[in-house]
């Protein structure tokens, strides 16, 4: 689709790339550890997007969930708030965002 | 307004009201808790409601916030996620919830 062609786009164009909606707490999460680590990030207030609901079925498609936060880092869906919380737990967040080019 | 008046009919209804988003996070955050301690509550999903963006207007004029989830002990707003989670590290929500007969 359009979106699926979009996405891939976005996220092959930025090592680290965050899909959000401004009226959610828990990609407000994610924005306070990504800027708590320190690394660069492009993000894309879907819900400001008119394709926003064919935005989540690409992403439905592409990563097998439809919701937000959607987290990619060098190209790869990491997934979403709790992934990446789950993965700076282990160490792992900043090691993928530097290999990535992010910081 | 209507809303406003539904809304504290609601809340003087049960000891424990939640009003919620079904696709929010921290909304599943605060039933999660609600959960833990063992409390009965009442959820009204407001996002399944035609009414929500005029719920939302009452919630900002009663508590002086529109978000989700806002939630209610004995008639009273205490907040949203981030509140409730504050009370419980203070040992006050159950005995807030107590003190209403909703345990
Ligand atoms: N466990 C997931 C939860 C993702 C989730 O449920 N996101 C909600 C918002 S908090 C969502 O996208 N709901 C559907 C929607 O907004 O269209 C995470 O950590 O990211
Ligand atoms: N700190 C507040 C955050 C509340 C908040 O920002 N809620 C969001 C959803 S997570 C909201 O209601 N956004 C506007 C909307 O959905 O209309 C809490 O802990 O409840
Ligand atoms: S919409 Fe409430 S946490 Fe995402």
């Amino acid at each position: 689709t359009e979106e699926s062609d979009y996405i891939k786009k976005k996220v092959n164009a930025e090592p680290v790339v965050l899909f959000s909606k401004t009226t959610c707490s828990f990609c407000s999460l994610t924005k306070d550890l990504l800027n708590e680590i320190g690394v660069n990030y492009y993000v894309e207030e879907i819900n400001e997007n008119e394709n926003c609901e064919k935005l989540q079925e690409a992403f439905k498609t592409l990563t097998g969930e439809r919701t937000v936060p959607r987290i990619f880092i060098g190209g790869k869906c990491v997934g979403g708030n709790s992934d990446a919380c789950s993965l700076h737990n282990q160490g792992k967040l900043v090691t993928l965002c530097k290999d990535a080019g992010a910081t």
